[in-house]
């Protein structure tokens, strides 16, 4: 674990001598094979190990007769810093219809995500709908009905003549209103972040829904293109949440560092399985253990 | 690759931040940027141009682990088993590698051997469809390896050459599920000696470092025999590829392109590291 790393490091030198900025050199090396194994991107690597470098030159670790929990603490706490220091709920709007679009990569877990949400906010009282706009993936359709019907949250399937999803999003919308629905939630096709064609497509049907919530459903296990990912369907849609997916994994999770730096975004949600109660709020100190390993 | 004229500590860090951003690894490119330090101090290298060739070589003679074996169509069905974790591209490969081996002219069967999640079966269905290529499935909820048994002698029955078996997405820390996998395998094995002749692992080029604990979790318990990187289409450079290759030394079969049955190619050690390197 980086703490024992750190504390060989670090820890030899207590009461042998003075701590000198070589060693908190060799300390920052340890905290950056941590980080890029975990798959932190390399430039947030960068300014993240800088900031944390210089709060390690201070008189509480270079006076420390345990240099290495000091430094360990110092990273540590500015990585939970950095995750988003409180827990970010959804934002629901209190008399209108709430509108959350689920943008995100091929795979990634938005129709899962879909569901899941769904049934957190039907247990908690409201009424639901859940809006097929994915018309490309093979039975994608019939993905979201089967989920649907396994927690009793209906399911739109416009099927417009001509299988565009902005007229499914905008037929949607109709029906959630005129049926007085508290939340709709619309589950669109996985996309690559650099497929201009599918991006502006997304934000025909975001134009289309003005969702009071965008939140991109991100893999755990994303490498280095989370920097990538996050920033293009940011510049696209304006996001307003990230949900961490197969997160009950091993994956390190460094990516939802990257995807931080780049978006402000705040972490609304983790999924822990493949189930539909596998949905767990973000816990940013938690998060930040499990990056450091 | 730059306008540099020496190996200074701005072309390392070059160096550096491509393998890194490749998902190439931390102690990978610690290994490489060895490799250049080390021709620097005893073979006096000094021109980046060769630099950049003899990293290239480097990651080339790792590649060439995987050997050059493919992925052949051979026993009286041929038994392929496709596994890796959620939502990799394993329902698609299977479609995509049914429509090549269609078009090779031999008989191909689909088993939906994901019978947990939802409309999986459909999704496998719609693709037999689509290609003219039978699906043995049951219904969602029954047991994967009834549905394997039921293919296997499906299989043998109709003289199929390639039996396709897609299996439910698991994440390799799943102990219980990573057991189900070994029992769909071995039942396979009890009906056809021998099978599954490959067990090809799924990995999707976005995913970072923990492609590799995958890979090692579903080596040691599946019995992988090769690897598919799908989603290369993305703007990943599929470096983990690098290290997976050189500590299984088990052959890339094919790179995934796309969503579409034609986005299929087979792996190209050379085309693959031009493009690492950019
Ligand atoms: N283990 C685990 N699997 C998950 C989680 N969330 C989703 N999955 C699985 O990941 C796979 C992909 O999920 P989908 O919901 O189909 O993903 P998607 O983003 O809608 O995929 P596309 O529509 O093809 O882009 C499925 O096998 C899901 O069951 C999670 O938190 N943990
Ligand atoms: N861009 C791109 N998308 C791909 C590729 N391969 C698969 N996909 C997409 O990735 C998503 C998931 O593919 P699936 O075939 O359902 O993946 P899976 O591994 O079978 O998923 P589970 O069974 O849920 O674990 C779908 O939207 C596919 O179209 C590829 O090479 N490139
Ligand atoms: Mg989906
Ligand atoms: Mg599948």
């Amino acid at each position: 674990a980086l703490s024992d790393k750190l504390e060989g490091v670090l820890g030899r030198l207590k009461g042998r001598g003075v701590l000198t900025e070589q060693h908190i050199s060799d300390a920052m090396k340890e905290v950056r094979f941590a980080l890029l194994e975990a798959d932190v991107h390399f430039s947030v690597v960068k300014s993240f190990v800088a900031d944390v470098r210089e709060k390690c030159l201070g008189q509480d670790v270079l006076g420390s007769m345990t240099p290495g929990q000091q430094v360990a603490g110092i990273v540590q706490r500015e990585l939970a810093r950095l995750m988003g220091g409180t827990q970010s709920p959804l934002n629901l709007s209190p008399d209108d219809l709430t509108v959350v679009l689920m943008v995100g990569l091929q795979g990634s877990g938005k129709t899962t995500t879909t569901a899941k949400l769904a049934n957190r906010l039907k247990t908690q009282g409201r009424r639901v709908l859940m809006v097929a706009c994915d018309l490309q993936r093979p039975a994608a359709v019939e993905q979201l009905k089967t989920l649907g019907r396994s927690i009793d949250v209906p399911v739109l399937d416009p099927q417009p003549a001509g299988g565009d999803p902005v007229a499914a999003a905008k037929e949607g919308l109709a029906h959630a209103n005129a049926q007085r629905y508290d939340v709709v939630l619309f589950d669109t096709a996985g996309r690559l972040h650099v497929d201009g064609d599918l991006m502006d497509q997304l934000v025909q049907v975001r134009d289309a829904v003005q969702p009071r919530e965008t939140l991109l459903v991100a893999d755990a296990m994303t490498g280095q293109e989370a920097v990538n990912i996050a920033t293009s369907f940011h510049a696209a849609l304006g996001l307003s949440g990230i949900v961490l997916s197969k997160l009950e994994g091993d994956a390190r999770g460094g990516a939802v560092l990257s995807m931080r730096q780049v978006t402000g975004c705040p972490v609304k949600f983790v999924g822990v399985g493949e189930k539909i109660g596998a949905l767990e709020t973000f816990h940013p100190e938690r998060m930040a253990g499990r990056i450091l390993g | 690759a730059s306008g540099h004229d020496r190996i200074d500590e701005a072309l390392l860090e070059e160096v550096e931040e491509i393998l890194i951003t490749s998902d190439v690894g931390a102690a990978a490119t610690t290994r490489f940027l060895k490799t250049v330090d080390n021709e620097v101090r005893y073979n006096r290298l000094t021109d980046p141009a060769r630099m950049w060739e003899i990293l290239r070589d480097d990651m080339l003679r790792s590649l060439a682990r995987c050997g050059d074996r493919k992925l052949t169509v051979s026993a009286s069905p041929t038994v392929v088993m496709v596994v890796g974790v959620n939502g990799v591209g394993k329902t698609t490969t299977i479609g995509k590698l049914a429509a090549r081996y269609k078009a090779e002219g031999h008989k191909v069967m689909l088993a939906a051997g994901d019978t947990f999640r939802a409309a999986a079966g459909e999704q496998l269905t719609l693709w037999g469809q689509r290609l003219g290529v039978e699906v043995v499935r049951q219904q969602e909820g029954a047991d994967a390896s009834a549905v394997a048994y039921d293919a296997c002698q499906a299989a043998m029955a109709r003289g199929v050459d390639l039996l396709l078996v897609d299996t439910a997405g698991r994440l390799h820390t799943n102990v219980n599920l990573m057991a189900e996998l070994e029992k769909v395998r071995r039942v396979i094995g009890k009906v056809i000696p021998g099978a599954p002749h490959e067990v090809v692992l799924v990995l999707d080029a976005n995913t970072g470092q923990n492609a590799l604990s995958q890979a090692k979790t579903f080596v040691d318990s599946a019995g992988v025999t090769g690897f598919v990187l799908t989603k290369m289409d993305s703007t990943a450079r599929g470096g983990v590829l690098v290290n997976l290759v050189e500590t299984y030394q088990r052959p890339v079969y094919f790179i995934g392109l796309g969503e579409q049955a034609e986005d299929l190619t087979p792996f190209d050690p050379e085309g693959y590291v031009a493009a690492l390197f950019g």
